[in-house]
């Protein structure tokens, strides 16, 4: 295991073992800024981790970032990392994010779907969904991304256990989505929430549930126009934004639509880089170039939320 | 590990609603057997779906039966998956 984070490799991808052992350096590391909260247990009983980023004070509104809710997405998992990374060593240095730590707290979980994540080392990699499992039901594993309260069981999921959008007994039936909803609820100050997927080079908003515009869909449009264009001009990647529903397809059941209706206006999900040649593979040289694209998306909407108190 | 050989991702793209409508009954058909990497969603989307080499000719000649125009985006998916745990091996290294 690498003891230390100035020994750990950035540009490669990492075991879950790995990734927890960076956390535990990281945090001993910067102790000053980052701390690391346990926000539940996945159905394997693998522990469910956030990192808090904090220059201090109480009830603070915040920022929530999650990645690897879909274990296969090796992308979205080092790019937490990394960003986890440039969190730290921009603070100081980069006036937006220093602004923001000095009011705002930021919550990134790296490992969404911890034991999926495992299984995609373990066993299979191409694994999607949790590893929960029911009596009398031959299929393992719901898929995270269909299993929280808004629009439940509507259209884009499915309610065979065989598929891999099957949206799970009943709402927030699975540890790992419990964890974060029942985190974000008891924070009840969380401001942004970014939900970082792979592969379509997409930046959406909700909803994903219904072909209706929400209210705040003008301010949601062109806040992702402007984060798109911010991630282009790193590497000339370009994205397509807009609503789940309208830019991708519907579906139920998803995070962003809960967090919308929870009252989380800047609720955002990417979808990450798409060669047309790799699809969940995407190479580990293409780690820090994705990473770095996507942190300047994100810092735009950090930016906007900032700015844009409510 | 499981072992991908000879699986593929086939990329299609779809003209229209009609032929959306026969990738998504492609799921139906085989749920356990297609896995959507992008599911069918609308035409000008690409769908891209990992075809286990057992399925390969059933899907391919589905595919051309119904005039779905594709090509090969992986051709060997386990390829992949030895030079992606070949660099991590290296990196640890």
């Amino acid at each position: 295991l690498e003891r230390s984070t100035s020994s750990f490799s950035y540009s490669s991808y990492h075991t879950l073992e790995e990734i927890y052992s960076w956390i535990d350096s990281f945090v001993t590391e910067h102790a000053d800024l980052v701390s690391k909260i346990q926000i539940g247990h996945s159905f394997e009983n693998r522990p469910i981790l956030v990192l808090k980023f904090s220059t201090g004070g109480s009830e603070r509104q915040a920022i929530w970032i999650d990645t690897g809710i879909h274990s296969r997405e090796w992308i979205t998992h080092a790019t937490g990392i990394w960003i986890a990374k440039q969190i730290v060593s921009d603070h100081g240095k980069d006036y937006i994010l220093t602004s923001l730590l000095n009011t705002m707290d930021i919550f990134l979980e790296i490992v969404s779907n911890p034991d999926g994540f495992a299984f995609t080392h373990s066993m299979n990699r191409l694994w999607r969904k949790n590893k929960s499992n029911q009596p009398g039901i031959a299929c393992i594993g719901v898929d995270l991304n269909r299993n929280w309260r808004s629009g439940f069981g509507g259209n884009g999921s499915k309610d065979n256990p065989c598929s891999e959008t099957y949206h799970g007994p009943y709402p927030h039936s699975e540890p790992e989505v419990s964890a974060i909803a029942n985190f974000i609820t008891a924070h009840g100050n969380i401001k942004a929430l970014i939900s970082i997927h792979s592969y379509s080079q997409m930046l959406m908003y909700p909803y994903g549930h219904s072909l209706e515009p929400i209210s705040n869909q003008e301010e949601l449009y062109n806040l992702a126009k402007r984060a798109v264009q911010a991630l282009y001009e790193v590497h000339g990647i370009k994205y397509l934004y807009g609503s789940i529903s309208t830019t991708l397809y519907v579906a139920s059941g998803i995070t962003v639509d809960w967090a919308y209706d929870s009252g989380i206006k800047y609720s955002f999900s990417f979808e990450l880089r798409d060669t047309g040649r790799y699809g969940f593979l995407l190479p580990a040289t293409q780690i820090i170039p994705t990473a770095q694209e996507t942190w300047m998306a994100i810092r735009t909407i950090l930016k906007h939320t900032l700015r844009h108190p409510y | 590990q499981m072992n991908f050989t000879g699986d593929q991702v086939l990329r299609i793209l779809a003209q229209n609603e009609m032929q959306l409508s026969l990738l998504r009954d492609l799921e139906g058909l085989k749920p356990q057997k297609v896995d959507f990497w992008r599911g069918p969603a609308r035409p000008s989307l690409p769908v891209d779906m990992r075809v286990p080499f057992s399925e390969l000719k059933d899907v391919k000649d589905y595919l051309e039966s119904h005039g779905l125009a594709y090509s090969v985006m992986i051709e060997d998916i386990q390829v992949l998956l030895d030079q992606e745990r070949e660099a991590m091996a290296k990196s640890r290294r």
